[in-house]
């Protein structure tokens, strides 16, 4: 799955995803991806986010409308994206996902939620400040 | 901000990544960004999670899902289940732009793309076909299905439910989740 938050540099956003979902599914199985506010959200007043993991898990959570939601409030994206895998982790221990968030002004984080099989989450990031697309870690919670 | 533009992807998709700046570069939108974005990860198959050829479903098929939103007008367009057509974000962006519906899915989604002008094709590849073959060969594990007969947790289908049904607790994480993301 690719899950992309582009931030025009007007401040015009957008985000999107597209898979194929997971393997062995039972034939009319949907997941987050296409989902509003599960597999993507975006709203300029806020910034944007997007998920990846086992949507059948993601999508009862909205996470991506909650990380919006959260940096509305002013967090920082990627304490966003934190409490975001906190919140699905309450209710869902050993779920497997992530979400990276970007605010309006550009700043991005990501986050994940830590299993044996699933320590770090790789993420690409490309803005003013690099040269040409850049991998980016974050060791999951 | 001096931090903008700006795209963010999940995975190290890195052409996807590279596919996004370029079209901002060429003066494009947010939008147009995302959709060619995705649309280099469909066409690279990316991680086999993306696009057609992988993840095949019960009967060997591959379906699409893809969903595309804009910032502003907070105006979306979304496919699920889209069988026969590569480019599903492609066809999330037509839903959005072209109708005043959110989603659209399965086979009238597919009927929806081809009025669109895009060409129905076979989305299985030998490699998604292998997976399947060696799935079946597995008799069929593993599987989501849960409290039906046969125990699906040892045997192909087709499933029912028991006669009498005997809730079992439902585990908390889906132990296939290496399988695949969304």
């Amino acid at each position: 799955t690719i899950g992309m938050v582009v931030i025009h540099k007007q401040g015009r956003i957008a985000a999107g995803t597209s898979t194929n979902g997971i393997k062995f599914k039972i034939p009319g199985r949907v997941g987050d991806s296409p989902i509003p506010g599960a597999g993507a959200y975006a709203d300029d007043t806020a910034g944007a986010a997007a998920a990846t993991g086992n949507g059948d898990i993601l999508m009862r959570f909205l996470p991506s409308y909650q990380a919006v939601q959260y940096m509305r409030r002013g967090e920082e994206p990627e304490r966003a994206c934190q409490k975001v895998i906190l919140r699905i982790r309450s209710y869902v221990p050993d779920f497997f996902g992530a979400v990276v968030c970007a605010n309006k002004t550009g700043h991005y984080g990501a986050a994940c939620n830590r299993l044996p099989t699933f320590t770090q989450f790789s993420f690409m990031v490309y803005n003013s400040l690099k040269n040409q697309p850049t991998e980016e870690k974050v060791n999951c919670i | 901000s001096g931090l903008l533009p700006l795209v963010l992807n999940t995975w190290p998709f890195r052409n996807a990544t590279e596919a996004a700046w370029r079209t901002l570069l060429s003066g494009a939108s947010a939008l147009d960004a995302v959709e060619k974005g995705c649309t280099m990860c469909e066409m690279e198959q990316c991680d086999g999670t993306v696009g057609f050829g992988g993840s095949p479903d019960e009967t060997g098929e591959t379906t699409l899902d893809a969903m595309i939103m804009d910032g502003t007008s907070l105006d979306v367009g979304a496919v699920g289940d889209l069988r026969h057509i590569k480019n599903a974000i492609g066809v999330a962006r037509r839903v959005m732009d072209y109708t005043s519906h959110t989603f659209l899915v399965g086979e009238s989604a597919t009927k929806f793309a081809e009025s669109m002008g895009f060409l129905p094709e076979d989305l299985s590849t030998a490699v998604s076909r292998a997976i399947h073959a060696d799935w079946l060969a597995q008799n069929c594990q593993p599987n989501y299905w849960k409290n039906v007969v046969p125990d699906a947790s040892k045997y192909c289908g087709p499933y029912k439910p028991p006669d009498l049904f005997k809730a079992q607790k439902s585990s908390s994480g889906n132990p296939v989740y290496k399988l695949g993301h969304d």
